[in-house]
């Protein structure tokens, strides 16, 4: 039977967006024209760790890609700078 | 396996390192031995040698703190990130921070210090993040066994790959 995609928190993404910001974002990016660019840079970022992770790409926040990102780990960007 | 843009390394054969803040979970003595085997994890395998000095400025500058530390990435309290490093270079290059809001252990309880450091000092010596789950180098943690623990081979090639083998000089 179909079922409802789970809806993920405000915390969770808040997390997602911390961590997508710290973990795979651009340097430089720092006026506000720019964090917009971010903003809609989301969906991209997230497909990239997605895909870092050999997660199914989607794009989207899911539970198992929380749970990746909630994992203890190293600081160092996972692009390279 | 992946290197830094730019590729950088040491272009010297003996890296000096230095400790200036110690984790008050363990003690110090255990610290120095378990920084010197996840060194020798890669002086192993390539032809680097690391030798601790216990005053002034070494090549790779080791601290343990909690929060901000002096660089522009404060450390965010227990789990989460767990340290960093900075790839090899003049100055602050190398150098490698461990949050000390972590509880550091040589188990499988807390956060293994032998299995992180071994992880940020690829960082150090040029290696970036791997997509290979097996290798010391995947972004997020997870405690192996480390009993006569060798450098994964997907580390070994990446590290090689950049200084060579220590068996061919």
């Amino acid at each position: 039977a179909p079922t409802t995609a789970p809806t993920m928190s405000p915390e969770d993404q808040d997390l997602a967006e911390g961590y997508l910001s710290q973990f795979y974002a651009d340097v430089g990016m720092t006026n506000s024209t720019l964090r917009r660019i971010r903003n809609n840079s989301f969906t991209q970022d997230l497909q990239a760790m997605q895909a870092f992770f050999g997660l199914e790409v989607t794009g989207t926040l899911d539970k198992e890609t929380v749970d990746v990102m909630k994992a203890p780990r190293c600081g160092v960007s996972d692009i390279s700078r | 396996y992946g290197h830094f843009p730019g590729r950088p390394k040491w272009t010297k054969r003996l890296i000096t390192y230095r400790i200036t803040r110690y984790t008050p979970d363990l003690a110090q003595r255990q610290v120095d031995t378990t920084i010197a085997q996840a060194f020798q994890l890669y002086s192993d395998v390539i032809p680097l040698d690391f030798k601790q000095v216990t005053s002034g400025t070494a090549d790779i500058m080791i601290l343990f703190q909690s929060r901000y530390h002096g660089d522009f990435y404060p450390f965010d309290g227990a789990g989460g990130v767990l340290a960093h490093a900075n790839s090899p270079g003049q100055g602050q290059g190398g150098d490698t921070h461990f949050d000390d809001d972590e509880s550091w252990t040589l188990t499988q309880r807390g956060v293994n210090l032998l299995l992180v450091a071994a992880h940020e000092f690829g960082h150090a010596l040029g290696l970036d993040h791997s997509r290979d789950r097996r290798a010391l180098m995947y972004p997020t943690y997870q405690y192996v066994n480390t009993n006569g623990y060798r450098l994964p081979d997907d580390d070994r090639r990446g590290v090689q790959a950049l200084y060579g083998s220590r068996t061919t000089v």
